[in-house]
């Protein structure tokens, strides 16, 4: 149901936010 | 006589002493030095300057130097505190600071809000919270139509602007993400409590510094 959806809940899934690879070797 | 120069290891341009970082960061010293073995690693990938590029920043998120995304240079951005193009050790550090586990819910919401303050103007503007939006479908190849994404940023305004002046400021932002704590959810690397477990060369290279 993505009328319903948080702007920026859906913003935060994106992988440019996602900092955790970084740290994948 | 050769021993007391034999100690002196190659330090990247921007380098800080990890005392110092561990003393304005939620790190400790071993977990400094943990960080600055990522940080060779990433900072060496393309140019092996000590520095890294966006090239390298991207390479590192995306695996592959070319891919753009908005945000992630919007993270680029905000990293690299000093305006000058690349991330350095301490800006690294620091930055990095505001993910781990412990460091203040402030902080985190404070850099949040920056980083979707796109144009930084001290406010999150409808349009920019669109230009997320967009950003954000377009990267994950989902197609939704104008008029959803306009209700789905609509929705989120009337519910972050309380004051209805179209533009969200900090306070608001701070009110919104209270009622909303997974707004801030990506701001906290879990990794970053473990860090001496996942890069435990630093161990290696303190040892051969003490070793003098």
């Amino acid at each position: 149901r993505p009328v319903t959806m948080n702007a920026f809940e859906l913003i935060s899934t994106s992988q440019g936010l996602n900092l955790s690879t970084l740290f994948e070797k | 006589m050769g021993c007391v120069y034999s100690k002196k290891v190659r330090r990247s341009p921007g380098y800080e002493e990890p005392a110092l970082l561990a003393s304005e960061t939620p790190f400790t010293v071993s977990e400094v030095e943990a960080l600055y073995e990522l940080f060779k690693k990433l900072s060496s990938s393309i140019i092996n300057d000590g520095l890294i590029h966006k090239e390298e920043f991207q390479l590192a998120l995306f695996k592959n130097s070319n891919r753009r995304n908005l945000f992630a240079d919007r993270v680029f951005d905000l990293f690299d505190v000093k305006r000058n193009g690349v991330i350095e050790f301490g800006e690294f550090v620091r930055s990095l600071g505001i993910f781990h586990p412990n460091a203040p819910i402030a902080d985190k919401v404070a850099f949040a809000f920056k980083l979707y303050d796109l144009r930084q103007t001290g406010y999150i503007e409808r349009e920019e919270l669109k230009e997320m939006v967009l950003a954000l479908l377009n990267e994950s190849d989902l197609t939704l139509s104008e008029d959803v994404v306009e209700t789905i940023v609509n929705k989120t305004f009337n519910e972050a602007d309380s004051n209805g002046d179209g533009r969200i400021d900090p306070e608001e932002w701070k009110e919104f993400v209270s009622r909303n704590p997974s707004l801030i959810k990506n701001m906290t690397l879990p990794y970053l409590k473990d860090i001496t477990i996942a890069f435990p060369s630093f161990v290696l290279n303190s040892e051969v510094e003490d070793a003098d």
